[in-house]
């Protein structure tokens, strides 16, 4: 057989020294292409939405700079008329709004700690935000769990919706921290 | 040559004057008349008088910004503020440029406009370069990055002035991009990455703009990149940055697989050229783009009668032109011996064109091989059809241009051999008539030879391409199915198929996920 | 082995990764909702 780098026995040593060395896979063995935070399945283009060869995701669609009518820019004129942001006084759409959009951001923290306040919990299995239905007591209630029917955010269709759920007092998320600052 | 006296000062001034401008509320609504006085105000100090007092203007300004921006970003006072008080200092100056570049001339007279904006760019890239000289690693990205990115938005708004001179614009963008390429300033590799697959960008140049006049622009800035990775790449030993760099360049890639894979499949064979034989994945990738109009037919389609489909006849388009690459004299008794076969001493000679160096892993010209085993298979190509066939291995056999693919896979050693192979196996793409001529010739090189050796080395240049992530290029899936299904190459017969159990199981994997 | 320039080159490019491009570099700037990365909760949606 071929006994220097271009025969088999070459690939076969590589291959092993690939088994302990991840330098050595990056190149030749690839890695999976499809965990770079690129959507390879979309129909969609990629570039409208490409935010950086460095970056983990997509582009959030408030960070793609878009050129407006100069009518439009007004912030210099209002700016120091613009209230401070205060999450309490928004209504929940808004606030899940905030949250969806927010991903990695002190933001989605902040929606989320003023939905929990408002009796919002979100379920981290389900990966949804519910609430007990108004007016609808749990038809059971022990100490890890409970059942009943709940109100929850639909993302999908962008609204509440009920539907009956047993929930599992550790799936919910705590309150978020909030950095003092 | 030095600065007029007090001319650094007078800019000092007049640039700290337009950043108070840029920041008032009235700017928005006044814009055209503050401007129109602004310009006027710098021709009154003899700022726009000449050539060389504007390029000292931009230059002294831009030195100025990036002064201000290392200052800021190293002073611990301003601890989170730091970035955004660098870009308000840099929006203004890059408002400045927009500005006089839209104002210089009569509003027809475009040439006017890009000669302004050309030497401002090529200012700031020397700006750069002397910066990134002078600092080294304490050179700091951040002023350029926001300079060209701002700039570029700016210029490519929709406007009628500088819809006018789009293309123009963009090539002065991409001339200054390739003076401050990583291979001249590395400590701007990653803002460069950045810079060149920003999606206005790569749109502008890839899409918006007509007859695909701003391919060729992008295939130059890629082959930058590509060069400046591959002798890091070539080691295989990646540090975290060089890796961080290597990932960004494969998204990259990926986006224009996705959204521009005709650019791709164009200009495939020079991306391959400077490439290393080492990075698969990154090669797979750009060999497995395809058109977006195709649809190709499952490769494990049983009994798939690739010579049936209608595709292969059509020969791909390669860019640029390669021919170029092949030396004029062994080009002329390469058309003479495919033509008559003679002289004889001409396969003999033919390794003494292709070897450069006698040092191991140095040895051979790679790009004279590629081109010259892209030449050989075209004229074949080009031969067969003009006997009313179509390639196969009867058609192709006992050809002029096979004796030299046959003769070059014996008289090679073991790397010009690898290298021979993969400039075949490079061209195993999307149906079309290079991919199935090539697949033919990999086929009957494998069928036709007397030494395993050859037989193994096929083998290898297949199974590494194979063995890696996805993406595969679909001619490099049925030249292997054929390989290990057809019982004309008796494949599983031979000692290399079983010389090691992980080799066994890789081909038995390899051939379930085949069959 | 690498040459004297590429040795330098990548010197440069391991000093450059300390202060990689940030997101907002490339985005006007937004007075009003800046960002504000923060690690969240990998329960929360990331993206």
């Amino acid at each position: 057989m071929v006994q220097d780098h271009y025969g088999m026995v070459g690939l076969l040593t590589f291959i092993r020294g690939a088994e302990t060395d991840p330098n050595l896979v990056a190149l030749a063995l690839g890695s999976d292409l499809t965990t770079l935070g690129l959507h390879l399945n979309s129909p969609e283009s990629l570039y409208s939405t490409f935010s950086s060869p460095f970056a983990d995701s997509p582009s959030r669609p408030q960070d793609i700079d878009y050129p407006v009518p100069q009518e439009y820019l007004i912030h210099s004129y209002i700016r120091d008329k613009l209230a401070p942001i205060r999450l309490s006084k928004y209504n929940e759409d808004l606030l899940f709004y905030l949250y969806y959009t927010s991903g990695g951001d002190l933001l989605q923290l902040l929606a989320a700690h003023e939905l929990y306040t408002r009796d919002w919990r979100y379920h981290k299995e389900e990966k949804i935000w519910i609430t007990r239905a108004p007016n609808m007591r749990p038809t059971k209630v022990e100490t890890t769990y409970e059942e009943g029917t709940y109100c929850y955010f639909d993302l999908g269709t962008w609204r509440k919706a009920h539907r009956d759920m047993k929930v599992e007092y550790d799936r919910l998320a705590e309150r978020p921290s909030i950095p003092p600052a | 040559l030095e600065d007029p006296p007090g001319l650094y000062e007078k800019v000092e001034y007049l640039l700290s004057e337009w950043v108070r401008h840029f920041h008032q509320p009235g700017l928005l609504r006044d814009g055209d008349k503050i401007y129109a006085a602004y310009v006027a105000r710098l021709q009154q100090q003899g700022i726009l008088k000449n050539d060389d007092l504007i390029q000292r203007f931009f230059r002294i300004s831009m030195e100025m910004c990036v002064e201000l921006c290392y200052r800021t970003l190293n002073d611990p006072v301003n601890g989170g503020m730091s970035r955004p008080k660098c870009y308000h200092t840099m929006d203004a100056f890059v408002k400045l440029v927009v500005v006089l570049v839209r104002y210089s001339g009569e509003s027809s007279n475009t040439l006017a406009k890009v000669n302004l904006l050309n030497k401002v760019l090529l200012t700031v890239t020397q700006v750069l370069l002397a910066d990134h000289e002078k600092r080294q690693v304490e050179f700091h990205q951040l002023p350029y990055h926001r300079f060209f990115i701002m700039i570029l938005n700016d210029l490519c708004s929709p406007d009628p002035v500088f819809d006018a001179i789009n293309f123009p614009v963009l090539q002065c963008f991409c001339t200054a991009y390739h003076m401050v390429r990583p291979s001249k300033a590395p400590g701007f590799a990653y803002t460069w990455l950045e810079l060149i697959s920003h999606r206005v960008f790569v749109s502008k140049l890839l899409l918006q703009t007509p007859q695909q006049k701003g391919w060729p622009l992008f295939h130059q800035l890629l082959i930058d990149v590509f060069k400046f990775l591959s002798p890091f790449l070539r080691n295989a030993e990646l540090v975290k940055p060089t890796q961080t760099l290597y990932k960004g360049t494969l998204r990259v890639l990926l986006v224009l697989l996705h959204d521009f894979p005709e650019f791709l499949c164009d200009y495939h064979f020079s991306f391959c050229d400077v490439i290393p034989p080492n990075c698969i994945q990154m090669r797979n990738l750009i060999l497995s783009a395809f058109p977006r109009n195709m649809r190709l037919p499952d490769p494990f389609t049983p009994n798939l009668k690739v010579e049936l489909l209608p595709d292969i006849q059509n020969a791909p388009r390669i860019l640029p032109a390669y021919i170029q690459l092949i030396i004029p004299d062994l080009k002329k008794n390469l058309d003479n011996y495919i033509k008559t076969r003679a002289p004889v001493t001409f396969l003999q000679e033919l390794r003494g064109h292709l070897q450069i160096s006698s040092e191991p892993g140095k040895q051979y010209n790679s790009s004279l091989i590629n081109a010259l085993v892209l030449y050989v298979g075209t004229q074949a190509i080009a031969f067969i059809h003009s006997k009313s066939g179509t390639p196969s291995p009867t058609t192709i056999a006992h050809t002029a241009h096979m004796d030299i693919f046959q003769h070059l896979v014996v008289d090679l050693d073991t790397e010009g051999r690898y290298l021979f192979l993969n400039a075949i196996a490079n061209q195993l793409r999307y149906p079309n008539s290079h991919t199935h001529f090539f697949s033919c010739a990999l086929l009957s090189l494998f069928a036709e030879t007397n030494h395993e050796a050859i037989q193994e080395q096929i083998t290898r240049v297949l199974l590494e391409r194979l063995i890696v992530n996805r993406p595969h290029p679909w001619g490099l899936l049925i030249t292997f199915i054929d390989l290990i299904k057809n019982p004309t190459y008796n494949f599983w017969k031979h000692d290399f198929v079983h010389c090691a159990p992980e080799i066994e199981r890789l081909f038995e994997s390899v051939a379930k996920s085949c069959m | 082995s690498l040459g004297q320039d590429k040795v330098y080159q990548l010197r440069m490019l391991e000093s450059a990764y300390k202060h990689m491009p940030e997101p907002s570099d490339s985005e006007k700037v937004r007075p009003y909702l800046q960002r504000t990365p923060y690690p969240t909760p990998p329960y929360h949606p990331q993206h």
